[in-house]
């Protein structure tokens, strides 16, 4: 799976996910990737985009629940990124998000995974494991 | 406030012995993509444009799986899947069940545009694509060498992959048994 989410200088967002999906998945396998608010998701508040073991992030609505939990407990977006992977069961899910204030996490709890990002400030990573 | 933007290759059981051979072009396919993101972001393109810009290069990267290098069905075909979404007005579209689609995410943000539907997906969103002009090619293009062994090695421990996966080592041969980041056997 690939993924991007961007947010520029006026707070818009946008979030895009693509995949092949899993090896020697079922002919007509539907994964998380298309499923709004599942594999990909944004609103006024951050845009999400996930990878890793499909059903489980359907059944976690975890892009989804990113924004719920900033929206509806106030927290940062690094903050809910961070507790929505933790109620995913260990090895099977990460993501990558920013906010319409430009923060930027990305969280996963599997061995890696291949991420980048970079903000305006100059800051940027490009990284694999923790 | 200013502009930010994040990107993944996909998660997994990526092994810390990753060889170099694996780990250096996915590396460079990153940075390849951050930076076009980054230049699309400094133009100030709409975040919309910039994300599926962004996608598109790692759907071209045959290292991920999505697009080309996308991995294999139990029949050994690829059906491919994206999605788009819009933060501000909520708008989004996405695909699934696609086999000859070069750039999915184009589709997707197709669908977006110009129907009143969020998702199309097999015969129904191959037969848009054509009707848009999208560029679709033979199903061959997607499939490399290392997925129809991907799939072949899962298919002999009955076992479906996510993007990495770690072999399982009782099953593993001597031969097999450096790790590569690449899903073995599940």
């Amino acid at each position: 799976t690939v993924g991007c989410v961007a947010v520029d200088n006026e707070g818009n967002l946008a979030s895009a996910t693509s995949t092949g999906g899993l090896v020697n998945k079922m002919v007509g396998r539907i994964g998380d990737t298309p499923i709004i608010g599942a594999g990909t998701y944004a609103n006024h508040l951050c845009a999400v985009s996930a990878t890793g073991k499909g059903e489980l992030i359907i059944r976690g609505t975890v892009a989804r629940d990113v924004a719920a939990v900033m929206e509806f407990k106030g927290v940062s977006l690094k903050e809910a990124a961070a507790y929505v992977v933790g109620q995913v069961p260990p090895g099977n899910v990460g993501l990558v998000a920013v906010s319409s204030t430009g923060e930027v996490t990305m969280p996963f709890n599997t061995t890696g995974m291949f991420r980048a990002c970079a903000t305006e400030d100059g800051y940027s990573e490009i990284a694999i494991w923790d | 406030m200013g502009w930010a933007i994040a990107l993944h290759g996909g998660a997994g059981d990526i092994p810390l012995s990753l060889p170099s051979d694996r780990r250096l072009p996915r590396e460079a396919g990153l940075r390849h993509c951050l930076d076009v993101g980054i230049a699309a972001l400094k133009a100030h393109k709409h975040p919309l444009d910039v994300v599926e810009l962004v996608v598109r290069e790692l759907e071209n990267h045959p290292h991920f799986n999505a697009g080309k290098g996308s991995v294999l069905t139990t029949s050994g075909t690829v059906e491919m899947e994206a999605c788009i979404m819009d933060g501000k007005t909520k708008k989004c579209g996405a695909v699934s069940g696609l086999s000859t689609v070069v750039n999915a995410i184009s589709l997707a943000r197709t669908v977006m545009e110009k129907t009143p539907h969020i998702y199309l997906a097999f015969d129904g969103a191959e037969a848009f694509a054509r009707e848009q002009g999208l560029e679709t090619v033979d199903p061959s293009y997607f499939v490399t060498p290392e997925n129809i062994e991907r799939l072949k090695q899962a298919q002999e421990a009955n076992r479906v992959q996510i993007d990495y996966t770690q072999p399982i080592q009782k099953e593993v041969k001597k031969d097999d048994a450096i790790g590569d980041g690449d899903s073995q056997i599940g």
